[in-house]
Parts: structure tokens; C-alpha cells; sequence
């Protein structure tokens, strides 16, 4: 699965 | 966690803090725009449907609650208080939803990271938050003269994002393999709309005077 970076900022 | 993006989040929640402080002491929401005031609570409510459980940290689980809940207690006031809500400036505040909530639904459903409910959602919201201040900003312009609360409230959102691209510089160059085109792009549109904003805001500060749009 991609990481999901985006998912860790509000 | 960087520091860019630390100052950022806390000018997030000192815009929307002295946006609540203002109409809590004052009992008054003029030059306010609900329409932009529900346009973040639905990005809120969209992109941290998370918030049960896909916890990241308690930082970030914080900071959802409480942008939910600050931005529902302003719209809870411009809407039911019985004093705050006769003073809302329905006339000028007229940007229609559909505009801004249709375009970002359909590129949500066109271009987006995977092809679920959540993943939708969540994409949505990062659309929508580029453009939900325009009613404010399409109201400032309308109403002429800004009063120094609501003209610091749109600066620190403004000043908000540009940290958020500083952080995202910071990251870019210190975290291997880390990127975020969809957020990035979004993001820039987003504080491109507050330059012209900026523009008159930074040039009254220096003249010591009134901030007043150009119509």
C-alpha cells in the first residue's frame, strides 16, 4: 500500500 | 511534525479563536460569512470522519475535535443566538453553495488517491478547502470597510497556509519519497486566493490606517 503522507497533516 | 507546520496549525486555531472571541464579546457576527463559516465545518466534518479510528497521534485527534467544535459554536451563533444572529449580513452574503460544493464533488470523484467512500470524502474536503473562503473574501469586497477582528481573522488564515507551504518545502527536502501533489496544488490555489487580500491588509498596516478594499 502507498503511504499515505497526506493523511498525517489536519 | 516541523516547526512551519506547528506555527501553522496554531495560526489556524488563532484565526478561528479570535473569530469566536469577536462575536461571543461583541454579540455580533457583522461582516462575518456563515456560508464560508459552514463550507469549513463540512471540510472539517469530511476529512476527519477518521477521527474514530484511524488515530495518527494525539495532536492531530485534538486539533480535529477542535476545529469541529469551534467552527460549530460560530455557526451555532450566527444562526440561533438570539442577538448575534440578527446581525448577520444576510443581503451581501448571497455566493451560492452549489458553485463551489458541485465543482469540488465532481473533481473529488475524478481525481482522487483511491476509489472509496473515505478516500473520496476526504478529498473533497481538501478541494473545498481551497475555495470555501471565497464567500468571506466576496463579502469583505461587498461591505467595503473591514472591521480590524474580521480583517486579523482573514490574515491569520491566510498566514496559515503560507506556513503550511513552508512546511511542505521542509518536508519536501528532508523526508525521502515524501509527496503530496493533490494537497500541494490545492494548497497553493488556496493562499493564491488571499494575496490581493494581503496586499491592501499589509499596505494599511504600514499607513497606520483602516484596512479598506477597492471595489
Amino acid at each position: 500500500d502507498q503511504k499515505s503522507y497526506d493523511k498525517d497533516e489536519l | 511534525m516541523n516547526l512551519f507546520r506547528f506555527a501553522g496549525d496554531i495560526l489556524h486555531l488563532l484565526s478561528i479563536l479570535v473569530l469566536l472571541l469577536k462575536i461571543h464579546a461583541t454579540k455580533s457576527c457583522a461582516g462575518i460569512s456563515l456560508k464560508t463559516q459552514e463550507l469549513y465545518l463540512a471540510v472539517f466534518i469530511t476529512r476527519y470522519l477518521d477521527l474514530f479510528w484511524n488515530f495518527h497521534s494525539l495532536y492531530n485527534s485534538v486539533f480535529k475535535v477542535v476545529y469541529i467544535g469551534t467552527t460549530s459554536m460560530i455557526v451555532w451563533y450566527m444562526r440561533r443566538h438570539r442577538n448575534v444572529k440578527l446581525t448577520y449580513d444576510r443581503d451581501h452574503d448571497t455566493f451560492r453553495y452549489l458553485f463551489l460544493v458541485a465543482p469540488c464533488a465532481v473533481l473529488s470523484l475524478l481525481i482522487n488517491a483511491r476509489y472509496n467512500l473515505f478516500e473520496i470524502l476526504w478529498t473533497f474536503s481538501i478541494y473545498l478547502e481551497a475555495v470555501a473562503i471565497l464567500p468571506q473574501l466576496v463579502l469583505l469586497q461587498r461591505t467595503k470597510n473591514v472591521d480590524n477582528l474580521t480583517g486579523n481573522y482573514v490574515f491569520l488564515l491566510g498566514l496559515y497556509r503560507a506556513f503550511y507551504i513552508l512546511n511542505w518545502v521542509y518536508r519536501f527536502a528532508t523526508e525521502p519519497g515524501y509527496s503530496a501533489w493533490l494537497v500541494w496544488i490545492s494548497g497553493l490555489i488556496q493562499t493564491g486566493l488571499y494575496l490581493d487580500f494581503f496586499y491592501y491588509y499589509v499596505q494599511a498596516w504600514k499607513q497606520s490606517k483602516k484596512l479598506q478594499l477597492p471595489s
